[in-house]
């Protein structure tokens, strides 16, 4: 059985989604069977592969997951599509823990066939976060260099504290992610440095810098390494993905 | 009986809490007898002017509002801080649309004494946003520009037309802002005529250059106009402010 990394934070914009694909495709290109789950009901990890959000998730009518994984025409990498419908599965998930369990119990049935599942969440500390907090082995949190990303961090690792306790002690911190990283500015070095005297070696090494590359890639329907693979960007997820497999 | 003015979009990271708080500063600087709503449980807003978040929100134990409203220090600017709380207030809004009603009432019954009121959202398209589109006459819609916060824009206004048809007739749409303009980029200059031939004159004329004053000014609990008022994100918001008035 292969590790299951959700890619999670509540701070909006942090680049949760371009991790998600990025670290997916930095897998596949290394030869690992790798699954992109998308949980988000903006289903941007969806689009970002050239793919279309399904009209019902298989988390919320309970189809096997097999039938619904699609391929991405990038060997090694599938991906099971985001729904809109996910209005349902939150407000499921939040109804009540013993319908998040099932969810997470059914999305864990299936993931034996891969080396490295990564799950892209919403913007929240709702129902569907925790559905995949529930199921996974490790969290990566992405925060931008900015005031709002480091104060959100504490309730985020509240939470996942709450998870571990509660429904899946197997959880770890997989680390955290400095992203659209520009060195030049103050406020970068300043909360890099803050972060990092305060979390030590949770923090990758890695950082990502701004690269527009990475806003356009998502427009083209491929991921970071297909549209520009010599970009900053590129080369800093595929880094990323080296020291994510060191770290097992 | 001032104007209500919700911002939101279910995409995070657009600059949702930078254009409530800098508007917000910049109504008080004109004048205008201004409350600033946090209805985000991450409750930057209310941290971004200086205050601290509270136990219990006001909308979800039903206190009256005035008793809960705080200043901030800049004359015409008062507050109705967030709370982390908003997980109950979330879950009950999405348990039952009479409980949105509820919370939607007690908050319209208290706003008449204000010429403008803005509320900040969370990133998603929950029982939050639905109270706040609920409560108020006009919703304004912050994007970057980058292919996801297109892709997200219409999911938004669909739900925005439900709530025009089933809970609140007098909503309009307030006007779509480009946030984080970097007019040297193509992407930018690329999405900017892809929304302006969408939405016409919907989309507002000023535009919000990315500028790093806006990101550090949080971190010194004052709006940007306090904080840098020559900067120019400090001058896009003033005029921003000029075109909102103008708009009635
Ligand atoms: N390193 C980077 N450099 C430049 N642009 C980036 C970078 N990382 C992400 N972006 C862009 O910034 C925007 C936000 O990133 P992304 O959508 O991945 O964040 P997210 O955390 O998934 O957002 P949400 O909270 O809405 O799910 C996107 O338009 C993306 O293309
Ligand atoms: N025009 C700008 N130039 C540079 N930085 C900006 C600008 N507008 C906002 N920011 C910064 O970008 C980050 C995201 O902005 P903000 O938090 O206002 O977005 P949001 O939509 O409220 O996010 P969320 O979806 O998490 O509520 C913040 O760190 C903010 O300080
Ligand atoms: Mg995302
Ligand atoms: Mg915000």
């Amino acid at each position: 059985m292969g590790r299951v990394l959700t890619i999670a934070n509540q701070k909006g914009g942090v680049g949760k989604t371009t991790t998600a694909v990025s670290l997916a495709a930095g897998c596949a290109l290394g030869g690992q069977k790798t699954l992109l789950v998308d949980l988000d009901p903006q289903c941007n990890a969806t689009s970002a592969v050239g793919l279309a959000p399904v009209q019902r998730h298989p988390l919320v009518d309970a189809r096997p997951i097999r039938e619904a994984v699609q391929q991405t025409g990038i060997e090694h990498l599938e991906v099971l599509p985001g729904s809109q419908s996910f209005r349902d599965v939150d407000a499921l998930a939040t109804a009540a823990d013993t319908e998040s369990m099932r969810v997470a119990e059914h999305l864990a049935a299936s993931l034996s066939v891969y080396d490295m599942v990564l799950v892209d969440c919403p913007p929240s500390l709702g129902g569907l976060t925790r559905t995949a907090l529930a199921t996974s082995d490790e969290v990566l949190m992405p925060i931008q260099c900015e005031y709002f990303a480091m104060e959100g961090l504490t309730q985020m690792i509240e939470v996942i504290r709450q998870v571990m306790t509660t429904d899946n002690a197997r959880l770890e911190f997989g680390g955290i992610l400095l992203t659209m990283y520009e060195s030049e500015l103050d406020l970068t070095r300043e909360i890099d440095r803050e972060v990092r005297e305060f979390f030590g070696d949770v923090v990758f090494t890695t950082v990502v810098p701004r690269d527009v590359a990475l806003a356009e890639a998502p427009s083209h329907g491929v991921p970071i390494m297909n549209y520009a693979p010599r970009s900053q960007g590129a080369r800093a997820y595929i880094e990323l993905c080296l020291e994510v497999l060191d770290r097992v």
